[in-house]
């Protein structure tokens, strides 16, 4: 498919030898670098669209693929999600590119201080609030208003496969402003 | 998670596996023993090779440092710990420029060192190679094993003047290996090895016994005349380039197997299942029929 084009195009180009060293100059890196998220972007709907296949009785009945929209935060490395953090409820999907059974330590931007996360089995997952460092939440180009992430495990997730969570933060407005001033008086 | 107040912190984080402790006044890591009775003695800090006025000089093709071993940031940190029951955490700020957390998942073996470096401060100097480096009391005898193509490990050596009679050029640089994967060092006679596992493609070194050096960032304003032509002075929203990631340290027997695997087969897994992490995948809650679900 054109969008699966669009990425072994890129991925081809990016592992010329003076992409992976870096010794290309400004211009042209920065543009191996919209090349490359231009075509992640395209399959990223590609990826969306399989996906619901995969998923068919989350919404409808199993005849019909449901017509849910999935998205890939990129900037998780500086707990930054615009996705999660404007959701009221959203479902995670976890998938393993490996051929062997693995778990994951899952870590998204977390707006609210408490949250319910429930696995396929509609079982209560545990998890843990940490706070971001100072030097996260001043990150150059960081935007979010997320001060903690949200810590759990994702377990026993299948080879070439995926598991499922359900996760719902549960909002209070008070006590999160308290908790944001509390915490930016202690994190100047 | 708490995070503990400054008087009261207790200078150590642990899991059902792992015991790692930092020296009380420093705030450096200083030990991390394993339930089944392994110990090293290992401590990390980070250093940076400056540019000066040498004629070589470093740039996108070439290490070329105006000295041969780097000068440390600091010799002491801040640091404050945080608890909770998945994850447990020792925060360090070595300078207003580099903060690192050493963690602890629950049921890993391993332990990750998240490092947040930059912007490089330039002024002072024509740039800095910013290095982490562990000093262990394993003695290597000066050989250590790198991948460079995430596959085998192979062995190298480190060159030095005292070493043989040929007339080295670049000695810090000669003695750097890619990393793609890994970086191990172990002891002849104790049987005791360490990996630090890296989660991109980073140059090291085991310059000295015991030691594994990583390099983490660059910011020169320098060129080496190799033809790029440009300096490694990138910016982004205005300021230096902020990097941010991750190391992981293993250490173990490397002559007992655990589970059928030998410490270099346990070693490979880990990287490998580091390398192909899970893809996270979100879509929204609000439409799903739950009961179905």
């Amino acid at each position: 498919s054109y969008e699966l084009h669009l990425l072994r195009h890129a991925v081809s180009l990016v592992l010329h030898h003076d992409a992976i060293t870096g010794t290309s100059q400004q211009h042209v890196a920065s543009d191996f670098v919209r090349i490359l998220s231009e075509a992640i972007d395209a399959c990223t709907k590609k990826v969306s669209n399989l996906l619901s296949y995969l998923t068919p009785t989350w919404g409808g009945s199993r005849r019909t693929k449901n017509n849910q929209q999935f998205v890939i935060c990129h900037q998780l490395n500086m707990s930054q999600c615009r996705f999660t953090e404007n959701q009221e409820s959203m479902l995670l999907l976890v998938y393993n590119p490996l051929s062997v059974k693995t778990y994951h330590h899952v870590r998204l931007p977390a707006i609210a201080l408490h949250y319910t996360i429930r696995d396929f089995n509609d079982e209560e997952v545990e998890y843990q609030l940490v706070p971001l460092p100072a030097a996260v939440i001043n990150l150059p180009g960081r935007s979010s208003t997320a001060i903690q992430e949200l810590c759990f495990e994702a377990e026993n997730i299948p080879p070439l496969g995926f598991t499922a969570y359900y996760i719902a933060p549960v909002r209070d407005q008070l006590e999160e402003n308290e908790f944001a001033k509390k915490f930016s008086k202690s994190n100047p | 998670g708490k995070i503990e107040a400054e008087q009261e912190i207790i200078p150590f984080i642990s899991n059902e596996y792992i015991k790692v402790t930092v020296d009380k006044v420093t705030g450096l890591l200083e030990s991390i023993q394993h339930v089944d009775g392994v110990k090293i003695d290992v401590g990390q800090n980070f250093y940076y090779y400056a540019q000066g006025q040498q004629t070589l000089q470093s740039g996108a093709y070439s290490f070329r440092p105006d000295r041969q071993r780097p000068v440390a940031v600091t010799d002491k940190v801040a640091y404050n710990t945080i608890r909770g029951s998945l994850v447990k955490e020792i925060r360090q700020r070595f300078s207003d420029w580099i903060t690192q957390i050493i963690r602890l998942y629950r049921g890993e073996e391993f332990v990750e060192m998240e490092w947040i470096i930059g912007p490089i401060p330039i002024g002072t100097d024509l740039g800095k190679e910013v290095v982490s480096l562990f000093t262990t009391n394993i003695t290597s005898n000066g050989e250590f094993f790198t991948d460079s193509n995430s596959r085998q490990m192979m062995r190298r050596t480190c060159w030095n003047e005292s070493a043989n009679n040929q007339q080295i050029k670049k000695p810090i640089a000669a003695c750097y290996y890619p990393v793609t994967s890994r970086i191990c060092i172990h002891s002849g006679n104790a049987s005791v090895e360490m990996c630090v596992l890296v989660d991109r493609t980073e140059g090291g070194t085991s310059y000295n016994d015991g030691e594994i050096e990583l390099m983490v960032h660059r910011r020169l304003l320098t060129d080496d005349g190799f033809g790029l032509e440009e300096t490694l002075n990138e910016e982004s929203y205005g300021v230096g380039l902020v990097v941010k990631g991750k190391h992981r340290i293993l250490f173990g027997n490397y002559r007992q197997e655990v589970d059928d695997q030998t410490f270099s087969e346990r070693m490979s897994l880990y990287s490998r299942k580091w390398q192909y992490e899970p893809w996270l995948f979100l879509t929204s809650g609000e439409k799903l029929n739950r009961r179905k679900w």
